[in-house]
């Protein structure tokens, strides 16, 4: 199992690093191996430049590109392991238009093999559903679900 | 095994029985503050497995059940079902059903079923049926909210796992 | 310091009973003392009700209703010691078009007493300002202040 | 006492000096992910004086410095000044001031400035300054990014400061 954690590591390393600029419109980032002789206890290093930035530590990113560099992660495994389905809870909350954009892109072309099911407030990610469901309370307290048209779900939105 | 439906009854804020059609690309689930759509999450979560009553936001695991409201005394049991089409990868006994769906119950007194395909089953059943698929309850195809940025937050030890999972 | 603790406490229970149900449109909650006995060790404990709910426990709220139990608190305490100022960084981020409009109206009426600096890319949170500065990178890496209006401000948040 | 402007120069991302003048009511802050609103926050938590780097997201204070960009080499010191209108209700010192600044710096070589109107003076001053309007580094009156549900989600023991602070 020490090879197969080497070498899924090397995986997602490799896509990640293509990953992170995709969705960052450039930059670039890394995972690194706290200790590579302990292939079993070893943790993770996550190394992030968004475009431009000398980033030191990973916690001086801002609350968006935190955000946007743990999704780039997240779909780099997808992309080595694609897993059935995707449940993403109103991931795009702290995520201004722009990276947005660039998510809803992502997922569109992530869906050819993974189902995903998305949890939004944002209207450019309600777009790019194929699918959309309102869930209302018209009953206060009682939860029901109404497939919506993009229309009726942007007007939801704003109610 | 890719999912077809969502079937919630008296799960969380889901007094009524409830489905969503998934799509095999994306879909998306909207509605205003407080209206159920995480409790949406906690169902599928719930379904594959999840024993850890405050992973769903519960106290013990009678929160699942539907707890009442101001017109409406609280419910007897709660119910999700998970229907898969099934794509070969399962275990020989499951090889000759079109579509597979993975059933759990919990009624008041505490009683709780697992059934696949209406069968009463082990809770280790459909775990061994899920494995590999990543789709297990802690894997990383489930992120709820407000825990994006835990990933890049938490520390270097406890990000293996994900690593893990994956291999 | 006991009898004040008691004091400011009631006095922002009382408050507290009032602007949760503006925020809310409708539902009640109150504050608890855990050990009235102790005031110098009691904690405080928060119980909620959204319009037509039962909860039972706090955790079971949703991530907008949290938020917004949490801005109640708050607000109440404001409204009992007024402080010179309130920063409040993308506390709308989790709340609906509707919650953000009621947050918007009360944070209007008390921006009479209190300096309020908000960092938002809400757009209905926007046009309640009365001053408005958007921060830019036009050079990667460095940070600019300018004061936009409005229009301006909408733009840069679509961008 | 009012806050009339903020003052910042060489502190984090704000290589150069730049200024926000405050509203008497509503300043809204708004711009893309990263772009340094965030930052803003921690500027005042640190004129008003956060001795804790954690609580700026830093490793320690010197993080605080402009550390360089692409085309920018680092800065050699952090400054922010806060202005405040004078409402009277300050120590007798102060009485006679039209407007109260509050600046503090901290140099590469790691020594620490702090002054109330370009007059050197210690931390105590300023928090002496500060003391009883609320406006401390901990008060209820800085919520920061992703904190406001951690008031609802925290232990009922942890809750009482916020009724302390009033007190
Ligand atoms: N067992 C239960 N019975 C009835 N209602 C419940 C039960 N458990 C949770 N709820 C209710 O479900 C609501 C929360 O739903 P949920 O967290 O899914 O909201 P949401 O749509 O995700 O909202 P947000 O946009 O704020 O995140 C709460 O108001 C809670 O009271
Ligand atoms: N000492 C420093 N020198 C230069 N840049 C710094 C320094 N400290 C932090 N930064 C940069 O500031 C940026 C973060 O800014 P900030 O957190 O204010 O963003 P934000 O506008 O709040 O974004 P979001 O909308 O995503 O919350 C990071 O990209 C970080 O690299
Ligand atoms: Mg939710
Ligand atoms: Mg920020």
């Amino acid at each position: 199992t020490r090879e197969r954690f080497l070498e899924t590591f090397k995986e997602i390393n490799e896509r990640f690093q293509t990953v992170f600029p995709r969705l960052f419109n450039g930059g670039q980032a890394l995972l690194k191996l706290t200790d590579s002789s302990d292939l079993l206890g070893t943790g993770v290093e996550i190394q992030a430049q968004p475009p431009g930035k000398q980033v030191r530590n990973l916690e001086l990113l801002s609350g968006g590109e935190k955000a946007l560099t743990a999704v780039s992660l997240i779909f780099a495994i997808f992309l080595i392991k694609p897993s059935p389905f995707c449940l993403l809870d109103e991931v795009d909350a702290p995520l201004d238009e722009a990276n947005v954009g660039r998510f809803g892109a992502m997922v569109q072309e992530m869906a050819q093999n993974t189902q995903f099911i998305i949890i939004t407030h944002n209207k450019r990610t309600m777009e790019i559903a194929d699918r959309l469901y309102g869930v209302t309370m018209e009953t206060r307290g009682v939860s029901k679900l109404v497939s919506v048209n993009i229309k009726r779900a942007v007007e939801m939105a704003v109610a | 095994m890719r999912i077809k439906k969502i079937e919630v009854n008296g799960f969380k804020s889901f007094a009524d029985r409830e489905v969503i059609h998934v799509d095999d690309h994306v879909t998306a689930i909207l509605g205003p503050n407080g209206c159920g759509k995480s409790n949406v999450v906690d169902a599928m979560r719930w379904c594959l497995g999840e024993q850890r009553a405050k992973h769903l936001r519960g106290q013990g695991m009678a929160d699942v059940i539907f707890a009442g409201c101001s017109t409406r005394g609280p419910g007897n049991a709660a119910e999700v079902t998970l229907t898969f089409q099934n794509n070969g990868q399962v275990p020989t006994a499951y090889l000759n059903f079109a579509e597979i769906a993975v059933t759990r119950r919990l009624f008041r007194d505490g009683t709780s079923e697992y059934l696949i395909n209406k069968v009463p089953c082990r809770l280790r059943d459909i775990q061994e049926l899920m494995a590999g698929t990543g789709a297990g309850t802690r894997g990383y195809s489930i992120i709820e909210q407000g825990q994006v940025g835990r990933i890049v937050s938490s520390k270097a030890e406890e990000r293996r796992y994900i690593i893990d999972e994956a291999a």
